[in-house]
C-alpha cells in the first residue's frame, strides 16, 4: 500500500502570526528546534510561510520585517495525497517541506523531508 | 541492494571558512539555496557546520561572530555507510544533514534528508 501524507505528516502544530516580528518567529523555531513555521490567520487558515532559510536572507539582505521574507504563495498538500506526489512537488519547487490543510485551506499540521527520510527508511 | 552513501550523496562542494562572518556564510546559503554549510580548514579538513537553523539562532539571540553559533562536534558519514545507518544516526541527534568524510577526515560531499527522501521515494 503506498503511504499517505495523513500516514507520515506531524500534527504538534507550531504556527506564527502575521503580527509576529523577526525576533520571536526566530526564538519560536529556535524553541522547537524545528524550520519551517506556517503562518495563520485568526481562525488558524494559512497565510503564509517562513523557514530559517528566510532568517538567513534576513541575515544577508538586512531585513528588518516579516513581511519582507515570508513566502505568501504556499506550496501545500492534502491528508489523503500519495507520499511520492508530494516529493515530487517539493523536488519541483526545491523546498524541504509543506502545510498540509483541509479543503479550506485549515492548517492540519506539517510534512517535511525530515518525517518522510526518518519514518519511511528503515532497514528491511 | 541497500542503498549506501555514496549513492545518495551530493558531491558538488559548498563550504565556509572559519574565518568568513555570519553576514557572508548566510549570503553563501542563500546564493546556493542550501542550509548546511561544512566549514573547512585549509587543507579541507572539517573543522565545523553552519545550519540556517543556527543563523536563526544568530537572529534570536542577538549573536554576531561565526564562533558563537558553529557547531563543532559535528556528526559524519563514511561514503560506503548503509542510508538507514546514517538515517538513524541523524534521528538521534535530531539533525537534517550530515557531511560525508574520507579517513583523514576531509570532506567529500554533504548528505541531507533532502537527498533522500527525493533519491529514495519512488512510486514503484
Ligand atoms: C527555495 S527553499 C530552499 C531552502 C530550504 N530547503 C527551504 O525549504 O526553506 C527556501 C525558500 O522556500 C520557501 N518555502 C519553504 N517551504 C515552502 C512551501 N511549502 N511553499 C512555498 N514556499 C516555501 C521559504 O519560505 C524560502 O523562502
Ligand atoms: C538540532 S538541529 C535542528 C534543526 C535542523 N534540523 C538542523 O539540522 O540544523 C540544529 C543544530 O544542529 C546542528 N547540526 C546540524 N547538522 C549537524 C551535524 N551534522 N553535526 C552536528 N551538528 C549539526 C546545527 O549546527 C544546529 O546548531
Amino acid at each position: 500500500k503506498e503511504p499517505r501524507v495523513r500516514d507520515i505528516m506531524t500534527r504538534e502544530l507550531v504556527v506564527g502570526k502575521p503580527t509576529d516580528d523577526i525576533k520571536s518567529v526566530a526564538r519560536i523555531l529556535i524553541a522547537k528546534g524545528v524550520d519551517h513555521l506556517p503562518i495563520a490567520d485568526g481562525e488558524g487558515k494559512l497565510m503564509g510561510i517562513i523557514t530559517s532559510w528566510d532568517l538567513a536572507k534576513a541575515v544577508a539582505q538586512d531585513k528588518r520585517q516579516l513581511h519582507e521574507i515570508m513566502t505568501m504563495k504556499v506550496v501545500t498538500a492534502k491528508e489523503d495525497e500519495a507520499i511520492d506526489t508530494v516529493v515530487r512537488r517539493m523536488e519541483q519547487h526545491n523546498i524541504s517541506g509543506v502545510p498540509v490543510v483541509d479543503h479550506s485551506n485549515r492548517i492540519l499540521g506539517m510534512l517535511t523531508v525530515n518525517d518522510i527520510s526518518k519514518k519511511l527508511i528503515r532497514r528491511p
